[in-house]
C-alpha cells in the first residue's frame, strides 16, 4: 500500500518558537503552505501554527506565536499507511500531519490536499 | 459513484463582499472552517476568501476584504463526481470548491480534507 512517505513533503518549511505570528504568515505567504511546524534548533517538533490560527489571532487580538499555537501535535511516520493518516486527520479535525522520526524530529509534512490528490489520480 | 452532493457541507457559512478582514476571520473561528463564500445579498457567489488569504493580510498589512479575497472562483455542481473535484483542487492548487446551481447561486463546500476523509473509509 501506499505509504505516508510516497506522499509527503520532504524537508517542508519549519519555523522557531521564537517567531513572531507576522513571520509565521510571511512564511506561510512565501512557501504558499498553510500549515507550519514549529521547531527547536535541531529540528525536533514542538508544536503547530496553520493559517486557521492566523485567523484566529486576527480575530482574537492575540500578540505572540505561542499564544496561537498548538502544542499537543498528532503526528505520523514515515513508514505508516495514507488509511491512517486519512484517520487521524478526520479523528482530530486537522488537516494537515508532521511526519517524524523515533527521535521526535520532523521529515516531512503531510496534507488532506495531497491525500485528496490520490482520488483525482484513480 | 460518490457525487458531490453526498459529501458536501450543505448551507456553508458564507460572507458579504462588505463585511471586514476581522469578520471574515471571526466567522472561520467561530464556525470552524478555513473556507468562506463571498456572496450577494441573493447568496449568488461572488468570491471566496480563506485562512491563507487571512494569514497575507497580516503578512502583507492589507486592509480590506476586497483587497484579499479571489474574484475568480472554481467552482463545481452537486452531479459532479468526487474524482472531477479532487482533479480541479490539484489543477488549481485550491483546498476547497463552492458547489453552485445553474443561477450560480452556493449550495455547499466540498473540501480536500472531506475527500480525504473517504481514505480513511475504505
Ligand atoms: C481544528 S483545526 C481546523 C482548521 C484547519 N483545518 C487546520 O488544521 O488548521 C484548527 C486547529 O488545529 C490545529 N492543528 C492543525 N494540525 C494539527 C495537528 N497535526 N495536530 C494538532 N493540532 C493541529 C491548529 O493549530 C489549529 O489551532
Ligand atoms: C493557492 S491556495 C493555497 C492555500 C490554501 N490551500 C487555500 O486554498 O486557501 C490560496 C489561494 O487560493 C484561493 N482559493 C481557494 N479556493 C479557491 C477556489 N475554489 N477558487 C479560486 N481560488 C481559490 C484563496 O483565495 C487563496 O488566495
Amino acid at each position: 500500500p501506499v505509504t505516508v512517505e510516497d506522499l509527503m513533503m520532504k524537508d517542508p518549511p519549519v519555523i522557531l518558537e521564537t517567531s513572531s505570528i507576522r513571520q509565521a504568515a510571511e512564511l506561510m505567504i512565501g512557501q504558499e503552505v498553510d500549515h507550519l511546524p514549529i521547531v527547536s534548533k535541531e529540528l525536533t517538533l514542538s508544536g503547530i501554527v496553520t493559517s486557521w490560527d492566523i485567523a484566529k489571532s486576527v480575530a482574537g487580538d492575540f500578540q505572540s506565536l505561542a499564544e496561537i499555537m498548538t502544542k499537543d501535535v498528532i503526528t505520523i511516520r514515515c513508514s505508516d499507511t495514507l488509511r491512517l493518516a486519512a484517520s487521524l486527520m478526520e479523528k482530530h479535525a486537522v488537516s494537515a500531519l508532521p511526519v517524524i522520526d523515533e527521535e521526535g524530529r520532523v521529515l516531512g509534512m503531510l496534507t488532506s490536499e495531497m491525500i485528496s490528490r490520490t482520488e483525482a489520480l484513480q
